[in-house]
């Protein structure tokens, strides 16, 4: 099973879109795919045409460290969702004061042996207990970034923290891939950025770049990956040309 | 002094960019303005053209409850900064056992007595402690808004946040705008939402809308508001029209 987190703490980057067209893409080439929801504003739950967790329920079967994962097949994307819901900031709150407290998703992850091919995992905007939960529970990290300055910015102290975590843990969670999203070729500003982002990380920068394209906007709001909604867009054609270029990279290693 | 929050926990709307244009406006029409920075990602800092302040500055001098805030001017922007740093996130897990760990901003701003006109608090895109310290901090709330499906959905639960703050603690902040941001008049979604919000917050949704203009992108890598990097481009101007309808709103009462 190909564990890859989603994370970037720099807000609106595109990890959402990313995680859910991603599921969706390599749905479509018949892998089994599970996408985990670790944000309590459940945006990849919502975008898969599955209902918000309710207080209570988010506590109860969140992807954290109960036996018991909910795990409920999106509407239309031929994935499956653990989702999520505004219960998992009380959760969080309980988790701080737990043993194990980074390891109950890769716990619970863990009972489900090779059910699925990938498992995807969408973060929070913050490098807080539900996104270290999530990139201790990848191998794979996958970075979504647009081409601006506090994107750029955010890139270094991310790395550091992945660097960080991997040395006092002994965990190691790889970089895998830097997607650039939301791309807009026309501006100086993007080639500037994405020029630097070339010359830094020669290895990881994936070539597959995320047009802007307002499809992918569009899709969430009837519940589904751009996939089912508009299959020839420019954005959903990215996407599938992002899970080819993961699957060529993780499945040849 | 006019204390007003800007908060939004969905990321990428434009908060920032809204925090530090907006001071930088207000600052031009001769208004004394002060932005306090409550996210550790620092980006209102190092857009103002301030350097972050490294882990053990943070915790010093933070906004949060300590005696001597640290108030630096921008670079350019004609007004000051509280500026941030990583430390922040390490004064945020201690306070949340200290006794007021709610009202530690309030009570800083609170030893500026009329320093200053006007004080901009930029947050980040959490409903954490911290956003929580900028709410309890300010009369009047803010909320840039992207029309697109994902930010509508967060709209609701913010909103749900601070009437139950108010109820909990008697604090009455009040919501006084909430302002379109990137905003694109050409496609469908964003007609679609801004309908949406026209009709359920009629009085609060301001008619200055920011359109999405890359020079507001291209400005903070610079370390300056637009107003000082491009004074005539379409999002410095929308910048200063939302510094007007604000002044208007605020200063009628
Ligand atoms: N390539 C794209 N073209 C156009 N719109 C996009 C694209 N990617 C994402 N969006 C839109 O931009 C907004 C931000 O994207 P998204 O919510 O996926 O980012 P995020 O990083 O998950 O945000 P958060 O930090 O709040 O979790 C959303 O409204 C989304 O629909
Ligand atoms: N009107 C606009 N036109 C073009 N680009 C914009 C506009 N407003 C903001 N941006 C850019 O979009 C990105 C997101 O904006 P910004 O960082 O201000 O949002 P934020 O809500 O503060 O994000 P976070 O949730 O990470 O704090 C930034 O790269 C910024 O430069
Ligand atoms: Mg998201
Ligand atoms: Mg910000």
């Amino acid at each position: 099973m190909h564990t890859i987190v989603i994370a970037n703490q720099k807000g609106g980057v595109g990890k959402t879109t990313t995680a859910i067209n991603l599921a969706a893409s390599l749905a479509a080439m018949k892998r089994r795919v599970l996408l985990v929801d670790l944000d309590p504003q459940a945006n990849a739950t919502t975008g898969s045409g599955i209902e918000k967790l309710d207080d209570e329920e988010a506590i109860a079967v969140s992807s954290l460290g109960r036996e018991e994962m909910k795990i409920i097949p999106s509407k239309s994307g031929g994935y499956d969702v653990v989702p999520s819901g505004p219960g998992l900031i009380a959760r969080e709150a309980e988790l701080r004061t737990a043993e194990n407290r980074e390891l109950q998703l890769d716990r619970s992850l863990r009972q489900l042996k090779d059910s699925h091919d990938y498992t995807i995992i969408d973060c929070p905007p913050a490098l807080n207990l539900l996104t270290i939960n999530g990139l201790r529970a990848a191998k794979n990290l996958l970075v979504p970034m647009q081409c601006e300055y506090y994107a750029l910015e955010g890139l270094a102290s991310l790395l550091e923290t992945v660097e960080h975590l991997n040395e006092k843990t002994g965990h190691n969670l790889e970089l895998e891939a830097i997607v650039r999203t939301m791309f807009d070729p026309r501006t100086k500003l993007t080639q500037q950025i994405s020029e630097e982002l070339a010359s830094h990380f020669p290895e990881t920068l994936f070539s597959t770049v995320i047009p802007r394209n307002v499809r992918l906007a569009e899709a969430p709001s009837f519940g589904k990956p751009a996939l089912s909604y508009e299959p020839n867009a420019k954005g959903t054609l990215a996407y599938l040309a992002l899970a080819g270029e993961l699957v060529e990279r993780m499945e040849q290693e």
